[in-house]
């Protein structure tokens, strides 16, 4: 099966 | 005081169309340089990042940086109260609570203007790491929108491959499997209708339909749309606006668990 990744994995908060 | 007029009020209101759906609600940054947007979606997969230069309004003003907290879904719901033809200005006074937009007809024998509140929003910005992209493809912005339409019945997720000969949408599911491939259009004589496929390293990357399905609201606002792809990152999908800007979206890929 599929996982969707998040956003935060791959840019950092500022 | 903050004030930004723009002859081509239609743009306005396409952006909102192309953002009010995968966001409810996002802070509009006013600086000398122009307008900035940053959001992500409830869900943290995708994000908005919205460009509108000073030097595209037909006047600007910003006296102090200015970050406006606004209601997406109000702000679509004013737009929608513009003509397509109007001249839109966004106004609001330094530090103020309130924006101001106002629609002037053609014949300016019609003004209208809506005063809204804004909030009070601390979203966390992202910070976006500048990437040299293994695959770029520019192709129209209706075709990508036909394409996910078309897939995104055949299955929730959409794997997107690319590699020199061209590019292979797919899709699987309950009803079967669908497979659109673009090849590289051999005689660009019209840039607007080509696919336009830079690649360095072949690259195949899955990502959610629904998502897509969100970003190709943008599809009015520009004739093409510009994919960039690199392992293991997220997608960006650029729609570019003429003369005034850009607005991205990015895309978290789905992986194998």
């Amino acid at each position: 099966p599929l996982k969707q990744t998040k956003l935060a994995a791959y840019f950092t908060p500022t | 005081m903050f004030e930004a007029r723009l002859l081509r009020g239609s743009i306005l209101k396409k952006v909102l169309e192309a953002i009010k759906d995968l966001l409810t609600q996002a802070t509009f940054d006013c600086d000398d340089s122009g307008i900035q947007l940053q959001a992500m979606d409830n869900s943290h997969v995708s994000l908005v990042s919205l460009q509108l230069r000073a030097d595209g309004f037909d006047k600007y003003r910003c006296d102090r940086n200015i970050s406006m907290g606004m209601n997406l879904n109000s702000v679509a719901k004013i737009l929608k109260c513009a003509g397509d033809k109007d001249t839109v200005t966004m106004k609001a006074q330094d530090n103020a609570d309130t924006v101001t937009f106002v629609f002037e007809s053609p014949n300016q024998e019609k003004v209208s203007d809506y005063e809204m509140k804004l909030m009070n929003l601390d979203l966390e910005h992202l910070g976006i790491p500048e990437t040299e992209y293994s695959c770029t493809i520019r192709m129209p912005s209706a075709e990508f929108a036909r394409i996910c339409r078309d897939l995104s019945q055949f299955g929730d997720s959409m794997v997107i491959a690319c590699t020199k000969e061209g590019v292979k949408f797919s899709a699987t599911g309950e009803i079967g499997s669908a497979n659109i491939k673009l090849a590289q259009t051999a005689s660009v004589d019209k840039e607007e209708e080509a696919v336009i496929i830079e690649m360095d390293e072949p690259v195949t990357l899955t990502f959610a339909c629904q998502y897509l399905n969100y970003f190709t609201k943008a599809t009015s606002l520009s004739p093409q749309v510009q994919l960039s792809m690199s392992a293991d990152v997220p997608l960006v999908v650029e729609y570019r606006i003429q003369d005034i800007g850009h607005i991205r979206y990015y895309l978290a890929p789905k992986i194998e668990d």
